[in-house]
């Protein structure tokens, strides 16, 4: 593992790191316009370790130089083919590369002289090959529900066509792994969703109208080009939580990865280059504290975003003190604040929910005209296990119906006077469907509180002649809070919220919870006695087991993370470095390994290496003993050096015999009397032949047989019988000039065997020998090689 | 207006309630082969029916479709193919 330390700058040998702007910059004279200080989190010593990232896509090359190293087999499934090999299907166009380039923004393995450097090159990493197949409900459910408890972070970037026209989202079974996923995956933390925002900005396309990115469990990453200018391809969305850099004009410079056929690109664009460029910061957040909750990952992304120079015409500062956009959602992620926020964060209280169904009166929308509704909401104050007091996501639920759907645009207007646009035309939305419970979603009225007057605003701009006669209907309309009923950051998460100063990488001076009179929820994991704060480490008694972290604070958890064991008194304690699992703190209490360690189960402990008469077992982390007789082998089956007294023959070692004997499996017997050498009794199994005999089509001979011929050459090292020529039946010696006799119906010319029908024919012709064929030997004509052949008999007739 | 022609396939998500004896056990009685719970989703089940057709625009109907009337068959669904693009 490569590791980081001091304030110089990082170098590594991978031959595209120079060119990896988005990870450092390369010009040291002048401060960096903006990055995502990847460097700053690598230098406080975060760089994935021990976070499993899996990539939903069409597979990954996990053969790949760059990825061979982090790649996490129990982080990897083929759901198109239902196995456990995630290899993408090779094809002439190279359709299946996506997979792959994302994993290696993600978890390239650094300074290995190859291509690239992942943004978390320590992590594990794995690919779910789902996209090369009939893509169903079932199927999307089965990869974002894969492995949850062994899988931290998911990232997709793919969804429903960015056509402009198309409305979809994750179907029942779909949505439910995703509850599933935030609700119980990673031991109840919540699995991470990372979503690529839409790419349709030149079909006008509006991510709102992607149920995946716009849903409250994914966190959607938009892009930005080098400059801060919006990509090409990008969408507005009020639901984009925040952005990394991408590829954007042909003048932008490019993002770097890995690509299929063990290459590397820079023609990776697209939001599916930020989605894993997040996913990989958040791996750093994870192993800055592996205990945040899928909630906390997305407050923290929120509170350590910034706008920079990133360019919109939209930026505002909500009543939070948030700065936001519909293009970049809180800006460009920040590495090295988002791993300063995480190793102090106290987890975020319980997340609320309040369902707010305003009045179900139907309004319609004239064409050119706006319908607006106002509801006031409480914030379910009124029931203290719904009470939405501190706002996270805002969902509008909308059910309208009209004749041209692209003609709708959509904006909410928060109590504290947010707006945000939940949708803007379409200009290629044909469709009469309408919106039938659609599920809108932003987050720019984060941090902002719940109560008050909530306005929709549905705005009907007809873009071409329509049947005015029916127009569209706002029919039903509410409001989904999601939120906190107390303040969501206790004084360790405070710090100030609008633009951090790049340069001030000093950190706060952190405070004690301070919590005489707290009187809130205890985190699930605290024991009747009670806790000071929300956190599980604030607990006053735990319900299952505990363990220490550096700093001393006590964690309660229903069971001991890996690399710790269940000790006496509730306790996890820590298992020896390099194990994962143990029953005790000793190197020989082993249970499973670390990635890239390998348990010996005759010791107990693990080791990089297997000793001799073991062998990796790559799959299980095992080292598995070798067949008896083995001193190494690759497997149980393949030996590759022998025991003393044995020999190798083919992939198993066997007693070795003396010349002329051969192991008969008890005793080395005598080969046959024709063979100095061989493998079995037979005179077929004579690897050389004795004096006076010789080899011919692997047995032992006297003399060569008939369509044989006896080689001096002593080519392989021995006297042989070779066979003759196809054409000859007897012969001297190699070729078809050295014939003695021929098959039937072939007469033997000069050492080669001929077709003898020709002269036949010529004999058996009304010209008779005596008439053309005399002829021709009179005139001395046989040279000719044509008459020769025709006049045969003739011509060889002596006299 | 865009008419999208939705393309049913011979797999099926179904929710039985009785674990995965009882889930094979229905599979069998119908016909279809359990491929196994779908992610971490408890009680749903993949079953595949090799003898339906494997793209059709109708839904399946054959006697196998009286899976449904099972007491056990919480919820089936027949999958339907949709369209996803990498970005």
């Amino acid at each position: 593992d490569f590791e980081l330390s001091g304030a110089q700058s990082t170098y590594f040998n991978d031959p595209k790191w120079p060119s990896m702007w988005y990870m450092h910059c390369s010009d040291n004279t002048h401060p960096c316009q903006s990055d995502m200080n990847i460097e700053g989190a690598w230098k406080r010593g975060y760089t994935g370790r021990d976070v499993v990232v899996t990539i939903l896509d069409d597979g990954i090359e996990r053969t790949h130089p760059d990825l061979v190293k982090n790649y996490d087999s129990q982080a990897s499934f083929d759901v198109n083919g239902n196995d456990f090999d995630p290899m993408p299907r090779y094809d002439a166009s190279n359709e299946n590369k996506h997979g792959t380039r994302c994993a290696g923004e993600v978890a390239a393995a650094a300074n290995n002289s190859h291509c690239t450097v992942g943004i978390a090159f320590n992590a594990k990493i794995g690919g779910v090959r789902m996209l090369d197949g009939d893509v169903t409900d079932m199927v999307e459910a089965k990869s974002v529900g894969f492995n949850p408890q062994y899988v931290a972070i998911y990232s997709a970037s793919w969804g429903p066509d960015d056509d402009g026209k198309t409305v979809d989202g994750p179907a029942p079974l779909t949505r439910q792994a995703f509850e599933t996923g935030v609700r119980l995956g990673r031991r109840g933390l919540g699995s991470v969703f990372v979503w690529a925002s839409g790419n349709g900005g030149r079909s006008k396309d509006h991510c709102s109208c992607d149920g995946y990115t716009n849903s409250i469990y994914t966190i959607s990453i938009s892009s930005t080009a080098e400059s801060g200018k919006k990509p090409w391809y990008l969408e507005e969305c009020s639901s984009t939580l925040a952005t990394t850099y991408s590829s954007g004009e042909s003048y932008d410079k490019k993002i770097i990865t890995t690509d299929l056929r063990q290459r590397c690109t820079d023609n990776h664009t697209g939001t599916s280059a930020s989605a894993p460029m997040a996913a990989g910061i958040i791996a750093l957040a994870l192993e800055a504290n592996p205990f945040l909750t899928w909630r906390d990952v997305q407050h923290v992304i929120v509170r350590t975003s910034r706008a920079g120079h990133l360019s919109a015409n939209d930026w505002k500062i909500n009543a939070a003190g948030f700065k936001v956009s519909h293009l970049y959602g809180f800006g460009l992620m920040d590495a090295e604040a988002m791993v300063m926020e995480a190793e102090k964060w106290t987890t975020v209280p319980q997340q609320h929910v309040c369902v707010e169904s305003t009045d179900r009166q139907i309004k319609t929308i004239r064409p050119s005209s706006a319908v607006r509704s106002i509801y006031k909401a409480s914030g379910c104050s009124d029931n203290p296990n719904h009470h939405v007091n501190y706002l996270e996501h805002v969902v509008v639920r909308i059910t309208i119906t009209h004749p041209r759907r692209g003609d709708l645009a959509i904006y909410l207007t928060s109590p504290s006077g947010t707006r945000s646009q939940l949708l803007a035309n379409r200009l290629f939305d044909h469709s009469m469907e309408g919106f039938k419970n659609w599920e809108f979603m932003t987050i720019h009225c984060w941090g902002e509180k719940a109560a008050g007057e909530w306005m929709l605003e549905v705005f009907d701009t007809p873009s071409q002649l329509r049947n005015f006669k029916t127009p569209g209907k706002l029919k039903e309309w509410s409001l989904v809070l999601y939120g906190t009923s107390i303040p969501p950051y206790s004084p360790t998460n405070d710090f100030p919220r609008v633009e951090r100063v790049r340069s001030s990488r000093v950190e706060d001076p952190t405070e004690d919870y301070v919590t005489d009179d707290y009187s809130g929820p205890c985190d699930p994991e605290c024991s009747k006695v009670g806790c000071d704060g929300p956190g599980p480490d604030h607990c006053n008694d735990c319900l299952h087991y505990y363990y220490k972290m550096k700093n001393n604070t006590r964690i309660c958890v229903s069971s001991c993370p890996p690399g710790h064991y269940h000790a006496d008194k509730k306790r996890c304690r820590k298992c020896a470095p390099n194990c994962e699992s143990c029953i005790g703190s000793h190197t020989n209490q082993c249970l499973s390994c670390k990635y890239g360690y390998f348990l010996n189960e005759e010791t107990s402990s693990c080791a990089t290496t297997c000793p001799d008469g073991f062998y990796q077992d790559m799959n299980k982390n095992l080292c598995r003993k070798c067949s008896e007789n083995c001193r190494t082998c690759t497997d149980s089956q393949n030996c590759t050096e022998c025991k003393h007294g044995l020999s190798l023959h083919g992939s198993r070692c066997t007693v070795t015999c003396e010349d002329g004997k051969y192991y008969s499996g008890k005793d080395c017997e005598p080969c046959h009397r024709f063979c100095a050498t061989c493998s079995g009794a037979g005179a077929d199994t004579c690897i050389t032949c004795s004096e006076g005999y010789f080899m011919e089509d692997g047995k032992c001979v006297q003399t060569c047989s008939n369509s044989y011929y006896f080689d001096h050459s002593l080519e392989s090292g021995y006297k042989s019988c070779k066979r003759c020529a196809a054409t000859c039946l007897a012969c001297s010696g190699p070729g078809d000039r050295n014939c003695t006799s021929c098959p039937s119906n072939y007469l033997l010319d000069t050492g080669a065997c001929i077709l003898g029908a020709i002269c036949k024919d010529a004999t058996e012709e009304s010209w008779a020998e005596g008439s053309f064929c005399m002829l021709v030997k009179k005139n001395n004509l046989c040279q000719r090689k044509v008459l020769q052949q025709l006049c045969c008999k003739t011509c060889t007739y002596q006299g | 207006p865009v008419c999208r022609t939705r393309v049913y396939t011979n797999h099926w998500a179904v929710k039985i309630a009785g674990g995965f004896q009882e889930a094979n056990r229905i599979a069998n009685k119908y016909g279809f082969i359990n491929i196994g719970q779908i992610g971490a989703l408890k009680d749903y089940y993949h079953f595949y029916h090799s003898r339906t057709i494997k793209r059709s625009v109708l839904s399946s109907r054959g006697t196998h479709s009286f899976i449904s009337m099972e007491p056990k068959v919480e919820w089936i669904q027949q999958q339907v193919v949709k369209k996803r693009i990498k970005r």
